[in-house]
């Protein structure tokens, strides 16, 4: 390994970092677990922390940028220069920067996450079949309105899994238009546009007005990438038209016809003959996990190593089960010491518990109920499952001061002991036999240690082993609107925060009814968190926003004071 | 048999600024990665020469060093990479 002359690093080691901007090519959550999880590979083996912050400068300032990006270090186009980072100390000092010609994956192939449909945002399945036909990519088949759309099982046909793939019809982000999609046609300076544009911008990034005319509305937002979107070229960020005309003949889908250096190439209009445009068609693209873990060891203070396995080699290559090489270790730990404080949680006894919820052992702490008739057979739970390789959870509460994280019929438990050791799973059917697999939000009445469950327009409070209902949330006083209860704060003084949508209710549990004055928007009481965080709850006098692997946390002040990533932080995973 | 009968050679746009020769190419690389850096003797300064630089480059990539622009060499310098020099200047 290799440090800067000076053995540069950061004088501290709660390191901070901050994301200025997106690439069209993937979306925005996968980028941000992208780059957290290319963080970890360093505070894994050292005593540092990474805080995102959302304002302000941090440490690690990262962003996307094209060619000339404003630093005297020009990327190159395609391929050859990948990204840079500059060593630790102030301004751009510590910064990594991304080359946006680049055609950003995981370093196989383009990673569609759905929107909408039916798939809860999970990522496209290539290829899938449709009506007998072997997709690759995303298609408006099916469709009038031409949204592009995919499965996200191979097998549409038989399970019915779909969303919709990210275009500037369905959405846009930055800008000033809150994500609205495009308008087409829309007006320029006086000229019509019927599809996303770079005129008007020197950085070559495409964009569409939200209205039909900018010039007199002024709103406007990127246009995102479609999966078939072309780099290079002369057509950057255009999809590939197919089929298209090349000296007369007619193509429907990539070719390496006409060059000589074999890579794939489609014109981005029905004839290349005529229009000229074209550009290279997506390949495998670069990872930017391993790239982003490559750019932060130097953002640390390493230099290239010339250690061809290492991640700090200066070359790019694909690794599929990537783990830390020991020449970086070293390297890293010459600058910064070792990883102090506890060794992760030894690997849990993946021998599921037997004892349904509540659980005796808790019983130290406060006394019970336990119905003896409760059956203790092996429970039915899968012990394979591993609750850090998720995505999501259906609800994350707290009940009896311990977090509950719950998940197509299972849920695990994480102590508010100091060593906060994770266990589980659980069977959600073995310890509340009436509830359904998938649970919206949970919340416990402390005082009567009541806990009331929601899933969909149905609700059921268990005392103990035995249940109330199911019942429709509408006895609660909620509006018929109301689809599902995503979100559950229990405030203390008989009062509950149920959350729907961009709106929360307070809910009286003396009168079992909504209070006056509500619904309330949460933005307007609960600034700075997300409006579509699908678990609230409460934990140590702090409250908490998540959204998919992401927490906002609200301190006493109601400021967000911290966001964090819920496997790492809240669920204890290594 | 294995070459398409008609296959036509298109000189796209993009094409243009790729098709740059090998020498200028090795040149560029060792310049912008820092092996071509100054030497400092006896108050005299002279550029280390382009053998000794691919030298120095083909010892950072684990090649054989030949100080020549050979196959190897050539194929490395058009690997994707990181845009951080490899010798501090």
């Amino acid at each position: 390994y290799k440090t800067f002359d000076g053995d540069l690093k950061w004088d501290h080691t709660d390191v901070t970092y901050r994301i200025l901007n997106y690439s069209p090519d993937m979306d925005s959550k996968l980028i941000d677990d992208a780059f957290a999880r290319a963080f970890k590979v360093w505070s894994d083996v050292t005593p540092l922390t990474f805080t995102r912050l959302f304002q302000g400068n941090a440490d690690i300032m990262i962003s996307f940028g094209k060619a000339d990006h404003g630093d005297p270090y020009p990327f190159d186009g395609k391929d050859g220069l990948l990204a840079h980072a500059y060593p630790p100390g102030e301004g751009i000092q510590g910064d990594a920067h991304f080359d946006d010609d680049e055609h950003w994956t995981l370093g196989k192939g383009a990673v569609v996450k759905t929107y909408f449909g039916n798939a809860e945002g999970a990522v496209c399945q290539f290829p899938f079949t449709f009506e007998g036909k072997s997709y690759t990519s995303c298609t408006t088949e099916g469709r009038t309105d031409n949204l592009p759309w995919c499965a996200t099982t191979a097998d549409y046909d038989k399970d019915k899994k779909y969303g919709f793939c990210p275009s500037e019809l369905l959405f846009t982000f930055d800008g000033n238009a809150d994500g609205a999609p495009c308008v087409f046609p829309f007006t320029f300076l006086g000229d019509k546009y019927d599809s996303c544009t770079t005129e008007g911008r020197n950085d070559g990034y495409r964009w569409c007005a939200t209205t039909n005319n900018f010039d007199t509305d002024k709103k406007y937002g990127f246009c995102p990438n479609r999966d078939t979107a072309v780099t290079g070229g002369n057509s950057e960020g255009d999809p590939c038209h197919f089929p298209f005309v090349f000296q007369g003949k007619e193509y429907h889908s990539c070719t390496s016809e006409g060059r000589t250096d074999g890579k794939l190439w489609c014109a981005t209009t029905d004839n290349y003959d005529k229009d000229q445009k074209w550009g290279f068609c997506p390949d495998q693209g670069y990872s930017l996990f391993l790239v982003a873990a490559h750019e932060f060891g130097h953002a640390l203070g390493l230099d290239h190593s010339n250690i061809r396995e290492a991640l700090m080699f200066p070359m790019y290559s694909y690794v599929e089960d990537f783990s830390l090489h020991e020449d970086d270790i070293e390297g890293i730990q010459f600058l910064y010491g070792r990883k102090t404080g506890p060794d992760p949680t030894p690997p849990q006894p993946n021998t599921p518990t037997t004892t349904p919820y509540p659980d005796e052992s808790d019983a130290t702490e406060e006394p019970e109920p336990t119905d003896p008739s409760v059956v203790t057979t092996p429970s039915t739970v899968d012990p394979t499952k591993d609750p850090c390789k998720m995505l999501k959870f259906d609800t994350i509460t707290v009940i009896q001061g311990h977090l509950h994280f719950f998940k197509d019929g299972q849920f695990w438990k994480v102590s508010n002991k100091t060593d906060g050791g994770r266990t589980g799973p659980f069977s959600i059917s073995q310890s509340w036999p009436a509830l359904p697999a998938v649970i919206d939000s949970a919340f416990e009445d402390v005082q009567t240690t009541k806990i009331y469950f929601f899933s969909g327009r149905r609700f059921w409070v268990y005392t103990g082993s035995s249940v109330l209902g199911p019942h429709s949330i509408e006895k609660l006083g909620l509006p018929p609107s109301v689809q599902k209860v995503e979100g559950a704060l229990y405030r203390g003084k008989s009062k509950v925060l149920l959350f729907s949508g961009e709106n929360f209710w307070r809910f009286n549990l003396k009168t079992q009814m909504i209070d006056k004055g509500y619904p309330k928007y949460t933005e307007a009481s609960f600034g700075g968190v997300p409006n579509d965080a699908h678990d609230v709850f409460q934990q140590k006098g702090n409250i908490y926003f998540c959204r998919d692997l992401f927490y906002w946390r609200l301190n006493s002040g109601r400021q967000v004071d911290h966001t964090g990533n819920v496997k790492y932080d809240l669920l204890k995973c290594p | 048999w294995s070459r398409p009968v008609k296959s036509v050679l298109v000189t796209s746009p993009g094409n243009i600024v790729k098709n740059v020769a090998d020498v200028e190419l090795a040149q560029s690389y060792l310049k912008r990665f820092g092996y071509m850096e100054t030497e400092q003797r006896s108050g005299f300064q002279s550029m280390v020469s382009t053998a000794k630089a691919l030298k120095r480059m083909q010892r950072q990539m684990g090649l054989e060093e030949t100080g020549e622009l050979d196959k190897p060499t050539l194929n490395a310098m058009k690997r994707p990479r990181c845009g951080v020099p490899d010798v501090a200047n």
